[in-house]
């Protein structure tokens, strides 16, 4: 299986090598507090307390035969950049840094972080959006207008149509896939009728997916 | 205009609030530290300063005429939960709360918050199933084995018919929409040819999408 190493345990980098875990890759866990050490012990193969920015500390740890780092500290710059630094010069092929910040981003990429992820700005972003349509549960951006939502088959969908809904929304959207229960249908035909606990995935204008979602023209 | 409030201007408050105010919401924003109110000036309709539990406070801001309450803290549970509260009691139909574990949202859940995020967590997740396809930029989980991933126009796909790439992967997925430019092509036909630059968006199982985009069988 792929290694991974995980440095920072706080809820970014917890949630990361909890679900790393749980889809087959071996990971090894990194933090400088021991209750942080002790609660990972649990869903990591191999958790230690330490200083990630500890070169000797993250050999003896064989850290080196990675295939992916993850640096998962936002509160101090130094402590990112540098831990980033250390997982460049033990040659892991890919590095992944959270950031707090632009400049943080920005400095992160120029020490060679292959991925620089916002975890903080990207959930606020989603939020915003979500809240223009408040039934969606998860979006996409794909243009700074459009974008790719996903709906729950809200009451006045359940039993109409696609080419209904269309009709009565009269907007440039479409729904890509539906999912009920464990099946996709993709490319849903016109004639497709909504049932109750359907998901929606949908595309189109943020406008057009508000009005579509809560049933105006 | 639609009016929020947000309380809280750490990583994840600042990005709703200036995404809010791009959106063309009316948003008054609160945060106990100066230079945080003095940053957000820039980007919302009110910045002041003080503690979001303060109900005084909040009334003479006019809060409990706002549409939408977020509750952006999330190192203090007091405050998170207090401010919650105190926006439920003040009328707001709708009140967002950061929660830093599954205790604390159970937890807001229980005092009347409508909805509530999980930015780190949702930002663990969603990388480490996008590290299982490298290339992917987004994800939407849809089952727990699948889901909807947005992927950048990949070298080996560029010139080739979807059909051409369907039959070469042999799986179970399919290419919901692409992205060209500002344009968006939604269920497009097997005879489209991929061109530099497209944004695809797939659906199917994790191992599919994976196989996909890394060119294997
Ligand atoms: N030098 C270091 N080496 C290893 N672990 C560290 C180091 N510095 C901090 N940590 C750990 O990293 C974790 C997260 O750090 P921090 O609080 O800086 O980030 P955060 O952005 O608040 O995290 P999150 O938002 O994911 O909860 C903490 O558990 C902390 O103990
Ligand atoms: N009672 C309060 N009233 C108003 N603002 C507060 C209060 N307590 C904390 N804040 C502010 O909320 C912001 C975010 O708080 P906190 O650091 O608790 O959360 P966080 O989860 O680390 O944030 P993020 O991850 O979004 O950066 C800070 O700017 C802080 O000044």
């Amino acid at each position: 299986a792929e290694r991974i190493v995980v440095i920072g345990l706080g809820r970014f980098g917890t949630s990361t090598a909890r679900t790393l875990h749980g889809l087959g890759y071996e990971v090894t866990a990194i933090d400088i507090g021991e209750k942080q050490v002790a609660d990972a012990s649990g869903f990591v193969t191999l958790a230690a307390q330490g200083d990630g920015t500890d070169e000797d500390l993250l050999r003896s740890l064989h850290v080196e035969q990675s295939d992916v780092g993850i640096v998962a500290q936002g509160e101090s710059l130094e402590a990112s950049v540098l831990a980033t630094l250390v997982l460049k010069r033990l040659g892991i092929p890919w590095v992944v840094a959270k950031a707090a910040s632009d400049l943080h981003g920005e400095l992160l990429r120029r020490i060679g972080a292959d991925q620089v992820v916002f975890p903080e700005r990207d959930a606020g972003t989603r939020l915003a959006h979500s809240l223009a349509v408040r039934q969606i549960n998860d979006y996409i951006p794909l243009t700074p207008t459009t974008g790719v939502a996903k709906l729950p088959a809200l009451p006045h969908f359940v039993g109409h149509t696609l080419a209904a809904l269309y009709r009565d929304a009269n907007l440039p959207l479409s729904v890509l896939l539906i999912r009920r229960g464990q099946t996709l249908i993709s490319a849903p035909a016109d004639e497709e009728r909504i049932q109750v606990g359907d998901e929606l995935i949908l595309a189109g204008s943020d406008r057009a997916i508000d009005a579509f979602a809560n049933g105006r023209e």
